[in-house]
Protein backbone atom coordinates (compact mmCIF):
# COMPACT_ATOMS: atom_id res chain seq x y z
CA UNK A 1 0.00 0.00 0.00
CA UNK A 2 1.43 3.26 -0.94
CA UNK A 3 2.10 5.76 1.49
CA UNK A 4 0.21 8.88 1.16
CA UNK A 5 2.63 11.27 1.57
CA UNK A 6 6.36 11.19 1.20
CA UNK A 7 7.41 11.44 4.76
CA UNK A 8 7.29 13.47 7.99
CA UNK A 9 9.94 15.97 9.24
CA UNK A 10 10.33 16.43 12.86
CA UNK A 11 12.72 19.01 14.36
CA UNK A 12 13.19 19.37 18.00
CA UNK A 13 15.77 21.80 18.00
CA UNK A 14 14.01 24.80 17.25
CA UNK A 15 12.91 27.70 19.16
CA UNK A 16 9.85 30.01 18.14
CA UNK A 17 10.20 33.60 18.77
CA UNK A 18 6.96 35.69 18.50
CA UNK A 19 7.25 39.33 17.91
CA UNK A 20 3.44 40.69 18.72
CA UNK A 21 1.72 43.75 17.64
CA UNK A 22 3.91 44.52 14.56
CA UNK A 23 2.57 47.39 12.42
CA UNK A 24 0.33 46.11 9.58
CA UNK A 25 2.19 48.12 7.27
CA UNK A 26 4.44 47.88 3.91
CA UNK A 27 7.94 46.94 5.10
CA UNK A 28 7.84 45.26 8.45
CA UNK A 29 8.19 41.85 7.52
CA UNK A 30 11.12 42.90 5.34
CA UNK A 31 12.65 45.35 8.61
CA UNK A 32 12.47 42.43 11.03
CA UNK A 33 13.88 39.72 8.83
CA UNK A 34 16.56 41.53 7.25
CA UNK A 35 19.23 41.74 10.24
CA UNK A 36 18.88 38.27 11.07
CA UNK A 37 20.50 37.62 7.50
CA UNK A 38 22.90 39.75 8.10
CA UNK A 39 23.60 38.17 11.19
CA UNK A 40 23.74 34.51 9.72
CA UNK A 41 20.97 33.48 11.47
CA UNK A 42 18.91 30.73 9.63
CA UNK A 43 15.17 31.31 10.15
CA UNK A 44 12.99 28.16 9.46
CA UNK A 45 9.10 29.30 9.80
CA UNK A 46 7.61 32.50 9.40
CA UNK A 47 4.03 32.92 10.43
CA UNK A 48 2.05 35.66 10.13
CA UNK A 49 -1.73 35.65 10.51
CA UNK A 50 -3.86 38.62 9.33
CA UNK A 51 -4.36 41.60 11.19
CA UNK A 52 -7.33 42.19 13.16
CA UNK A 53 -6.89 45.80 14.05
CA UNK A 54 -3.46 48.10 12.96
CA UNK A 55 -1.17 45.26 14.01
CA UNK A 56 -0.30 41.53 13.73
CA UNK A 57 1.49 39.13 15.25
CA UNK A 58 5.02 37.48 13.29
CA UNK A 59 6.30 34.10 14.43
CA UNK A 60 9.06 32.60 13.09
CA UNK A 61 11.62 29.65 14.12
CA UNK A 62 15.27 29.60 14.39
CA UNK A 63 17.53 26.92 16.14
CA UNK A 64 18.16 26.85 19.94
CA UNK A 65 21.53 27.95 19.69
CA UNK A 66 20.89 30.87 17.62
CA UNK A 67 17.83 32.19 19.55
CA UNK A 68 19.72 34.13 22.26
CA UNK A 69 21.03 36.00 19.29
CA UNK A 70 18.16 36.41 17.45
CA UNK A 71 16.44 38.05 20.33
CA UNK A 72 19.14 40.34 21.08
CA UNK A 73 18.93 41.63 16.80
CA UNK A 74 15.41 41.99 17.19
CA UNK A 75 15.20 44.11 19.96
CA UNK A 76 16.38 47.14 18.46
CA UNK A 77 14.56 46.87 15.40
CA UNK A 78 11.18 45.98 16.93
CA UNK A 79 12.08 49.24 19.06
CA UNK A 80 12.39 50.94 15.99
CA UNK A 81 9.43 49.51 14.14
CA UNK A 82 7.18 50.20 17.41
CA UNK A 83 5.97 46.68 17.81
CA UNK A 84 5.43 44.86 21.41
CA UNK A 85 7.02 42.54 22.66
CA UNK A 86 9.70 39.79 21.68
CA UNK A 87 8.55 36.20 23.30
CA UNK A 88 10.29 32.86 23.15
CA UNK A 89 9.85 29.73 23.76
CA UNK A 90 12.21 26.73 23.55
CA UNK A 91 10.37 23.99 25.09
CA UNK A 92 8.84 23.38 21.44
CA UNK A 93 9.64 21.19 18.57
CA UNK A 94 7.94 21.00 14.62
CA UNK A 95 6.68 18.43 12.84
CA UNK A 96 5.87 18.41 9.32
CA UNK A 97 3.90 15.98 6.92
CA UNK A 98 5.80 16.36 3.29
CA UNK A 99 5.07 15.29 0.15
CA UNK A 100 1.21 15.96 0.18
CA UNK A 101 -0.60 16.38 -2.76
CA UNK A 102 -2.87 19.24 -3.63
CA UNK A 103 -5.93 17.19 -3.98
CA UNK A 104 -5.66 14.81 -0.30
CA UNK A 105 -4.21 18.25 1.22
CA UNK A 106 -7.21 19.10 2.98
CA UNK A 107 -8.06 15.41 3.95
CA UNK A 108 -4.61 14.57 5.06
CA UNK A 109 -4.67 18.18 7.58
CA UNK A 110 -7.74 16.96 8.83
CA UNK A 111 -6.36 13.58 9.78
CA UNK A 112 -3.39 15.41 11.24
CA UNK A 113 -5.23 17.29 13.51
CA UNK A 114 -7.69 14.70 14.69
CA UNK A 115 -4.97 12.56 15.46
CA UNK A 116 -3.35 15.23 17.51
CA UNK A 117 -6.74 16.10 19.27
CA UNK A 118 -7.04 12.16 19.83
CA UNK A 119 -3.85 12.63 21.75
CA UNK A 120 -4.37 15.57 23.36
CA UNK A 121 -1.85 17.12 21.72
CA UNK A 122 -2.63 20.89 21.37
CA UNK A 123 -1.51 22.27 17.95
CA UNK A 124 0.46 25.50 19.30
CA UNK A 125 0.45 27.03 15.80
CA UNK A 126 -0.26 25.99 12.00
CA UNK A 127 1.26 26.78 8.79
CA UNK A 128 -0.26 24.43 5.96
CA UNK A 129 0.34 24.60 2.22
CA UNK A 130 0.42 22.74 -0.96
CA UNK A 131 3.19 19.99 -0.13
CA UNK A 132 3.46 20.63 3.40
CA UNK A 133 1.62 20.77 6.82
CA UNK A 134 3.59 22.10 9.67
CA UNK A 135 2.34 22.62 13.30
CA UNK A 136 4.45 23.33 16.63
CA UNK A 137 3.65 21.51 19.57
CA UNK A 138 5.07 21.01 22.76
CA UNK A 139 8.35 18.74 22.34
CA UNK A 140 7.37 16.43 24.87
CA UNK A 141 4.22 15.90 22.50
CA UNK A 142 6.69 14.11 19.69
CA UNK A 143 7.48 11.46 21.14
CA UNK A 144 3.39 10.03 21.14
CA UNK A 145 2.51 12.05 18.13
CA UNK A 146 5.21 10.86 15.69
CA UNK A 147 4.72 7.44 16.02
CA UNK A 148 0.79 7.87 15.69
CA UNK A 149 0.98 10.02 12.31
CA UNK A 150 3.77 7.55 10.91
CA UNK A 151 1.32 4.68 11.17
CA UNK A 152 -1.90 6.65 10.22
CA UNK A 153 0.30 7.32 6.90
CA UNK A 154 1.15 4.17 6.76
CA UNK A 155 5.40 5.35 6.59
CA UNK A 156 7.97 3.22 7.42
CA UNK A 157 9.38 5.60 10.54
CA UNK A 158 13.06 4.40 10.06
CA UNK A 159 12.45 5.42 6.15
CA UNK A 160 10.69 8.38 6.04
CA UNK A 161 11.37 10.70 9.01
CA UNK A 162 14.03 13.22 9.04
CA UNK A 163 15.53 15.56 11.84
CA UNK A 164 15.02 18.63 9.14
CA UNK A 165 13.59 17.66 5.92
CA UNK B 1 21.88 31.73 -15.16
CA UNK B 2 19.84 29.33 -12.79
CA UNK B 3 16.78 30.38 -11.38
CA UNK B 4 17.07 30.35 -7.38
CA UNK B 5 13.55 28.69 -7.01
CA UNK B 6 11.61 26.35 -8.78
CA UNK B 7 8.91 28.89 -9.77
CA UNK B 8 6.05 31.34 -8.56
CA UNK B 9 2.10 30.44 -7.94
CA UNK B 10 -0.29 32.94 -7.34
CA UNK B 11 -3.70 32.15 -6.78
CA UNK B 12 -6.34 35.08 -7.58
CA UNK B 13 -9.21 32.50 -6.89
CA UNK B 14 -8.92 32.65 -3.45
CA UNK B 15 -11.48 33.59 -0.15
CA UNK B 16 -9.61 34.17 3.33
CA UNK B 17 -11.79 32.97 6.11
CA UNK B 18 -10.39 33.66 9.59
CA UNK B 19 -12.34 32.54 12.70
CA UNK B 20 -10.93 35.10 15.53
CA UNK B 21 -10.95 33.84 18.99
CA UNK B 22 -10.65 30.18 18.89
CA UNK B 23 -10.31 28.37 22.11
CA UNK B 24 -6.38 26.85 22.76
CA UNK B 25 -6.95 23.97 23.74
CA UNK B 26 -6.47 20.55 21.82
CA UNK B 27 -9.19 19.05 18.87
CA UNK B 28 -10.16 22.65 17.97
CA UNK B 29 -8.64 22.81 14.91
CA UNK B 30 -10.26 19.30 14.01
CA UNK B 31 -13.51 20.27 14.73
CA UNK B 32 -13.00 23.39 12.31
CA UNK B 33 -11.82 21.76 9.41
CA UNK B 34 -13.87 18.49 9.62
CA UNK B 35 -17.30 19.60 8.46
CA UNK B 36 -15.44 21.50 5.39
CA UNK B 37 -14.31 17.95 4.47
CA UNK B 38 -17.32 16.01 4.81
CA UNK B 39 -18.68 18.39 2.98
CA UNK B 40 -16.10 18.46 -0.28
CA UNK B 41 -14.45 21.84 -0.04
CA UNK B 42 -11.17 21.87 -0.82
CA UNK B 43 -8.55 24.27 2.21
CA UNK B 44 -5.57 25.25 0.52
CA UNK B 45 -3.68 27.44 3.20
CA UNK B 46 -4.21 27.10 6.50
CA UNK B 47 -2.39 29.38 9.48
CA UNK B 48 -2.71 29.90 13.17
CA UNK B 49 -0.22 31.94 14.89
CA UNK B 50 0.36 31.32 18.82
CA UNK B 51 -2.14 32.06 21.62
CA UNK B 52 -0.61 34.86 23.16
CA UNK B 53 -3.10 33.98 26.26
CA UNK B 54 -5.73 31.39 25.78
CA UNK B 55 -7.48 31.66 22.40
CA UNK B 56 -5.84 32.10 18.80
CA UNK B 57 -7.12 32.49 15.23
CA UNK B 58 -6.91 30.59 13.03
CA UNK B 59 -7.38 31.42 9.03
CA UNK B 60 -7.63 29.33 5.83
CA UNK B 61 -8.20 29.78 2.28
CA UNK B 62 -11.05 28.54 0.14
CA UNK B 63 -12.04 29.11 -3.85
CA UNK B 64 -14.49 31.90 -3.87
CA UNK B 65 -17.13 29.53 -5.42
CA UNK B 66 -16.92 27.67 -1.93
CA UNK B 67 -16.41 30.79 0.46
CA UNK B 68 -20.19 31.16 1.38
CA UNK B 69 -21.04 27.69 1.98
CA UNK B 70 -17.88 26.87 4.28
CA UNK B 71 -18.69 30.25 6.32
CA UNK B 72 -22.10 28.68 6.74
CA UNK B 73 -21.31 25.34 7.67
CA UNK B 74 -18.24 27.29 10.17
CA UNK B 75 -21.04 28.70 11.53
CA UNK B 76 -21.98 26.05 13.53
CA UNK B 77 -18.26 24.65 14.55
CA UNK B 78 -18.06 27.88 16.14
CA UNK B 79 -21.13 28.38 17.88
CA UNK B 80 -19.83 24.79 19.84
CA UNK B 81 -16.19 25.80 20.61
CA UNK B 82 -17.33 29.01 21.91
CA UNK B 83 -15.14 30.88 18.91
CA UNK B 84 -15.30 34.43 18.15
CA UNK B 85 -15.96 35.86 14.65
CA UNK B 86 -16.04 34.57 11.10
CA UNK B 87 -14.36 36.95 8.93
CA UNK B 88 -13.55 36.58 4.81
CA UNK B 89 -11.81 38.62 2.54
CA UNK B 90 -12.51 37.79 -1.05
CA UNK B 91 -10.10 40.44 -2.39
CA UNK B 92 -6.99 38.72 -1.80
CA UNK B 93 -4.40 36.71 -3.95
CA UNK B 94 -2.05 34.00 -2.59
CA UNK B 95 1.70 34.31 -3.56
CA UNK B 96 3.67 31.50 -3.34
CA UNK B 97 7.86 30.77 -4.43
CA UNK B 98 7.70 27.46 -4.98
CA UNK B 99 10.97 24.82 -4.58
CA UNK B 100 12.94 27.07 -2.39
CA UNK B 101 15.91 25.17 -0.77
CA UNK B 102 16.64 24.67 2.66
CA UNK B 103 19.88 26.56 3.19
CA UNK B 104 18.64 29.68 1.12
CA UNK B 105 15.13 29.92 2.08
CA UNK B 106 15.90 32.66 4.93
CA UNK B 107 17.49 34.92 2.47
CA UNK B 108 14.58 34.47 -0.34
CA UNK B 109 12.08 35.01 2.32
CA UNK B 110 13.90 38.05 3.38
CA UNK B 111 14.16 39.10 -0.38
CA UNK B 112 10.79 38.42 -1.35
CA UNK B 113 9.55 40.71 1.85
CA UNK B 114 12.17 43.65 0.19
CA UNK B 115 10.57 42.93 -3.22
CA UNK B 116 6.78 43.68 -1.68
CA UNK B 117 8.14 46.68 1.05
CA UNK B 118 9.86 48.31 -1.54
CA UNK B 119 6.72 48.29 -4.48
CA UNK B 120 4.53 49.74 -0.97
CA UNK B 121 2.38 45.85 -1.12
CA UNK B 122 1.19 45.18 2.48
CA UNK B 123 1.90 41.19 3.22
CA UNK B 124 -1.65 40.49 4.89
CA UNK B 125 -0.86 37.10 5.74
CA UNK B 126 2.28 34.71 5.82
CA UNK B 127 3.08 31.13 6.08
CA UNK B 128 6.68 30.29 5.07
CA UNK B 129 8.51 27.20 5.61
CA UNK B 130 10.85 24.57 3.88
CA UNK B 131 10.32 24.42 0.39
CA UNK B 132 7.54 27.15 -0.21
CA UNK B 133 7.05 30.78 1.30
CA UNK B 134 3.55 31.82 0.84
CA UNK B 135 2.10 35.27 1.56
CA UNK B 136 -1.20 36.64 0.77
CA UNK B 137 -1.51 39.92 -0.48
CA UNK B 138 -4.36 42.58 -2.04
CA UNK B 139 -5.77 40.90 -5.40
CA UNK B 140 -4.90 44.11 -6.97
CA UNK B 141 -1.16 44.08 -5.99
CA UNK B 142 -0.78 40.94 -8.28
CA UNK B 143 -0.48 43.16 -11.29
CA UNK B 144 3.36 44.68 -10.08
CA UNK B 145 4.52 42.24 -7.59
CA UNK B 146 4.49 39.01 -9.43
CA UNK B 147 6.71 40.67 -12.76
CA UNK B 148 8.57 42.11 -9.91
CA UNK B 149 8.98 38.38 -8.00
CA UNK B 150 10.02 37.00 -11.64
CA UNK B 151 12.23 38.99 -12.60
CA UNK B 152 14.32 39.14 -9.12
CA UNK B 153 14.92 35.59 -9.39
CA UNK B 154 15.49 34.67 -12.22
CA UNK B 155 12.49 33.38 -13.70
CA UNK B 156 10.59 33.48 -17.00
CA UNK B 157 7.19 34.54 -16.29
CA UNK B 158 5.54 32.32 -18.76
CA UNK B 159 7.30 29.12 -18.27
CA UNK B 160 7.34 29.17 -14.14
CA UNK B 161 3.84 30.67 -12.59
CA UNK B 162 1.33 28.60 -12.66
CA UNK B 163 -2.21 29.47 -10.89
CA UNK B 164 -2.47 26.61 -8.90
CA UNK B 165 0.92 25.00 -8.18
C1 LIG C 1 3.09 42.63 9.31
C2 LIG C 1 3.90 42.77 8.07
O1 LIG C 1 3.89 41.59 7.32
C3 LIG C 1 3.47 43.93 7.18
N1 LIG C 1 2.11 43.79 6.77
C4 LIG C 1 4.40 44.00 5.98
O2 LIG C 1 3.96 44.04 4.88
O3 LIG C 1 5.56 43.97 6.10
C1 LIG D 1 -6.20 26.48 18.09
C2 LIG D 1 -6.11 25.03 17.83
O1 LIG D 1 -5.09 24.74 16.89
C3 LIG D 1 -5.91 24.19 19.08
N1 LIG D 1 -4.69 24.56 19.75
C4 LIG D 1 -5.89 22.73 18.70
O2 LIG D 1 -5.00 22.02 19.06
O3 LIG D 1 -6.72 22.26 18.02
Amino acid sequence: EDAEIRGIACNRDETRIMITAVPDIPGIAAKLLAPLITNGIHVDTIVQNIAAADSTDLTFTVSRLDALKAVEILRTTVENIGGGEILLDNTIAKISLIGVGVRTHTDIAARMFQILADLNVNILLIAASTMRISVIVKEEAVEIALPALHKAFGLDAAVSSADNL
